[in-house]
């Protein structure tokens, strides 16, 4: 899975998520990244998400908004809110994955509970920063 | 705090450093900065977010790096079945394909049922022809084809013989966790 979230001069917020999904994967299966609100996110007001991971966890706890969620009702930082949702919510029900994040104040997020993932992050000054492992 | 910048992933998860050649580690980082320099560069031009983030992701997903596009795993019937999708934060209109097979970029089809549709999700044959109608580049199936991922599918079905199982679950290959 592949995704990006920005935030543009004008302070819009976007994301967008692709994949190819699980090796073998039968009956027409199809995981977290085309399902709205579960691997993909944006709302001004909040911020915008991409997910990668085990799909059906992401579908079941609704990975995505539910970070713009906790962000919007229970006034969290995006730091805390992927925190919360990526490691115990997600990784108490056994799912596992991670999610890069940008909110509406231009804060940059990559929360994963795996050994590693694949992510880069760019700030306005054009610093780009790129991590593979946990550390 | 940034009045712009983007983040992106390549997906996550069983990554260890004993996994990857150093050449190989330089190529996912190498790519990796080059989607991020290209989202940087239309957003510091003043260009959309929606933009940055199609754009991005066409630069990974051209890449047989990783799972999306060029690089896609491969589902049961040895086809790659894409799924994409995009959404943008100030109107909250989203747009998503799934299960198309010969779009080369699925992530500008999310993007064209988000703003030239009705709809919000599109599958299978009916996805690609609505995209196909949009002007979106068509390729042949066997453009994403890899023979590392190919290798790995083959893999999957001699180590499953449970019927009920329909994904590919192995630790040490990374293909399981790109979902």
């Amino acid at each position: 899975t592949v995704g990006c979230v920005a935030l543009d001069k004008d302070g819009n917020l976007a994301a967008g998520t692709s994949t190819g999904g699980m090796t073998n994967k039968k009956w027409n299966r199809i995981g977290d990244s085309p399902i709205i609100g579960a691997g993909t996110y944006a709302n001004n007001k909040t911020c915008a998400v991409s997910g990668t991971g085990h799909g059906e966890y992401f579908i079941r706890a609704n990975v995505a908004y539910d970070i713009s969620a906790l962000m919007e009702y229970k006034n969290l930082s995006l730091q805390e809110a992927a925190k919360e949702v990526i490691q115990n919510k997600l990784k108490n029900m056994g799912g596992d994955g991670g999610i890069i994040a940008i909110d509406a104040k231009g804060n940059l997020v990559a929360e994963f509970n795996t050994a590693g993932m694949y992510r880069a992050t760019v700030d306005e000054n054009g610093t780009i920063t790129v991590g593979i492992y946990k550390e | 705090q940034n009045n712009f910048g983007l983040v992106i992933h390549g997906g996550a998860g069983t990554i260890l450093k004993k996994n990857l050649t150093p050449e190989l580690e330089a190529q996912y980082k190498e790519t990796l900065e080059k989607a991020a320099r290209k989202g940087y560069e239309i957003l510091q031009n003043g260009g959309t977010s929606l933009d940055a983030v199609e754009q991005t992701i066409h630069i990974l997903e051209n890449s047989p790096l990783f799972n999306a596009g060029k690089g896609a795993v491969f589902a049961n019937n040895e086809k790659n079945e894409l799924d994409a999708s995009i959404m943008e934060g100030k109107t909250l209109n989203a747009g998503a394909v799934a299960g198309v097979t010969n779009l080369k970029n699925p992530i500008s089809a999310a993007r064209k049922v988000m703003e030239n549709s009705a709809h919000v999700l599109l599958a299978r044959e009916g996805a690609e022809e609505f995209a196909a109608s949009q002007g979106l580049e068509v390729v042949n199936p066997d453009y994403f084809f890899t023979e590392k991922r190919y290798q790995s599918l083959l893999h999957a079905k001699q180590n499953l013989s449970d019927d009920s199982k329909s994904a590919y679950v192995d630790p040490y290959i990374n293909d399981y966790k790109f979902g």
